[in-house]
């Protein structure tokens, strides 16, 4: 679109515009990206579409780029990630790979079937718990996945577990008593460990549309979300609603999901990330 | 709101009389802004608003109404209609074991709205047969038969290590064996650029001829709806859409790019979690929702 030769005309800003709605950048935050690369371009006398892309490119990396910070472990053990989000976006899945990834590394991974509410949930993570080599703690399905969280901290601490990933039901975030769930979740784990959960880690799924900058306000208002994972990148949604949630909320982007295997996990790289925005 | 918008626009009209083109292209601006923020597809709402300005321009205000209802009045009337208006939203299931074959992305709800159609269809009279066609995801089979015990509908049980296609098969005999009627068949989450994946649909379709296809779509689908609409559609053939999550509070721009692109009606909303939280889609309740 900004190739060499192209010249910088009213048709362009059009395509521009739909370049980055159709990405799911959204209205405003695609209107402030025009706005500032309108003026630049009238600063500096550009004519050629060439030079908008560094421009736009560097605008997109300013929101980003602060945002970028991997995922690591604490020093001290374990370290506690509450995983979160709406139904169906891929927290079992995530919670999987981010375990293969550190019993990987030779890290001992305790895994928590807190999601005591929806059909065959324990069971799926028992699988996927096995197949990355972590260690599972569940209670019958029905339970109270406070309870649930509570023994699989305790557990993960006496036996000095490196890692302790959360798994909760999705619910969606309008829905006020599965919130207070989650709220009451988190403070007994503070309740047992002041520092715990060291991570509350939102999951995203990239096809959605605006409606995720919602869910990632309202779970911050109530949970105080410390860090996302955006995943189903390997599809054609191209997950610009990033940009609006570095922007409003500058939540710390760790991981990106690219498939349903063990293996596809990657970190968020702002660079990668605003070049896949524009492939 | 967008009333509050268009008023605004309007304001500077003396009386009433027709829509003038530069009010109604100055009313439709605001128009834009809140279907893009709904999620609806950039170049879908491009045909819309040209349909609509057509539609508008000239048009004798009502009396009982102000130029900026009335646009919104046209908007909204032209949303409704394009989504199926009072169309036939019936399952089509003739013929002696009928099956209805859910696809879609992966999450989406197709094991959830399975049961949920299962019971449905139960409290008419029907003795519907849930399938697990999902051989990949850990647990989804135990996922189906645990929501199918909850409703107490039956539920194939595949053999360890069973092609998707030799279930469906099976399944299709057992539940003609049992009178059954009709199949349910969930199928595994995909991507619609997945090439083998979306082969394996086709041979399931191929296999056991269901009489409907239909894509159960997440309402909180954003710009990406119209490329897996069209993906599955180009790949399968659908016969209509599902969509799910609309117990939330995403405005459901998908329901529009979904049908603006592939012309399929809606059939069903998913309004909640548990089995019994399924409705006929209403076009005039997801039209206000979209507009805001
Ligand atoms: N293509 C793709 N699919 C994914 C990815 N992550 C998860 N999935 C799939 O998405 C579907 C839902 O994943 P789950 O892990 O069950 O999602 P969840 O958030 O735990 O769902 P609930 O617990 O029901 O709310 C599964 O089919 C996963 O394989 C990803 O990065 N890419
Ligand atoms: N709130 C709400 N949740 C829903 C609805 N439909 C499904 N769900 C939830 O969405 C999540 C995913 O549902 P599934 O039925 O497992 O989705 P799926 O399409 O079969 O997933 P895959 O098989 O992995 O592709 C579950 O937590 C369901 O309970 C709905 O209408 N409203
Ligand atoms: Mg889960
Ligand atoms: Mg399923």
């Amino acid at each position: 679109l900004l190739r060499p030769g192209k010249a910088i005309e009213e048709g362009l800003w059009e395509e521009l515009e739909e370049l980055l709605i159709e990405a799911d950048v959204g209205v405003a935050a695609t209107q402030r990206l025009l706005e500032v690369l309108k003026e630049e371009a009238r600063r500096r006398d550009l004519k050629g579409a060439e030079d908008l892309y560094p421009l736009l490119k560097g605008e997109i990396l300013r929101t980003l780029k602060p945002c970028e910070a991997p995922f690591r472990l604490q020093k001290e053990r374990p370290t506690v990630v509450f995983v979160v989000g709406v139904n169906g976006v891929g927290k079992t899945t995530t919670i999987a790979k981010i375990a293969h990834r550190y019993t990987s590394q030779g890290r001992r991974v305790m895994v928590a079937a807190a999601d005591t509410f929806r059909a065959a949930a324990i069971d799926q993570l028992q699988i996927w718990s096995q197949r990355a080599g972590a260690q599972m703690v569940r209670h019958r399905e029905g339970a109270d996945p406070s309870a649930v969280a509570y023994d699989a901290l305790q557990a993960a601490s006496a036996r000095g577990y490196d890692l302790l990933l959360i798994d909760t039901a999705g619910r969606l975030h309008t829905k006020g008593d599965l919130m207070e769930e989650l709220k009451k979740t988190k403070r007994v784990l503070k309740k047992l460990k002041e520092e715990a959960p060291h991570e509350v880690l939102l999951v995203l799924d990239a096809t959605n549309g605006q409606n995720a900058l919602v869910q990632a306000k309202t779970f911050h208002q109530a949970l105080e979300v410390t860090g996302i994972a955006l995943v189903k990148l390997d599809g054609t949604a191209k997950g610009g609603i990033l940009v609006a949630i570095a922007e409003e909320l500058k939540i710390p982007l760790r991981f990106l999901g690219v498939g349903e295997g063990l293996e596809d996990l990657e970190d968020f790289e702002a660079e990668a990330f605003v070049e896949a925005l524009f492939s | 709101a967008l009333s509050e918008r268009l008023e605004g626009v309007f304001r500077k009209l003396r009386g009433k009389g027709k829509l003038r083109e530069t009010d109604v292209r100055e009313a439709l601006k605001g128009v834009r802004l809140a279907l893009l923020e709904a999620d609806v597809n950039y170049k879908v709402v491009k045909e819309f608003l040209k349909a609509v300005e057509e539609r508008a321009v000239g048009e004798e205000v009502m009396r009982s109404l102000t130029p900026a209802q009335q646009v919104i009045k046209i908007v909204r009337d032209e949303l409704i209609r394009l989504m199926g208006g009072e169309d036939h939203r019936e399952l089509d299931l003739k013929g002696p074991t009928p099956v209805v074959m859910l696809v879609g992305l992966q999450g989406s709800g197709k094991t959830t709205t399975a049961a949920k159609l299962a019971l449905w269809l139960k409290g008419r009279g029907k003795k519907p047969y849930l399938v697990p066609a999902d051989p990949y995801r850990p647990a989804a089979g135990e996922q189906l038969q645990r929501l199918a015990s909850q409703i107490g509908v039956p539920c194939y049980l595949p053999k360890e290590g069973e092609a998707v296609v030799e279930t469906a098969r099976r399944a299709r005999e057992e539940a003609s064996r049992q009178s059954l009627s009709p199949v349910i068949l969930d199928t595994a989450g995909r991507l619609h650029i997945d090439e083998a994946l979306m082969e394996e649909l086709v041979r399931l379709k191929e296999e056991v001829g269901p009489r409907e296809v239909l894509l159960v779509a997440d309402a909180m689908t954003g710009q990406d709806a119209v490329k897996v609409a069209r993906g599955f559609e180009e790949a399968l053939g659908l016969t209509g859409v599902i969509l799910t999550k609309l117990d939330g509070d995403a405005r459901g721009g998908a329901a529009l790019s979904i049908k603006a692109v592939i012309g399929k009606p809606i059939k069903f909303a998913g309004v909640g979690e548990r089995l019994d939280a399924l409705e006929p889609f209403h076009p005039s309740s997801i039209a206000s929702r979209i507009l805001g």
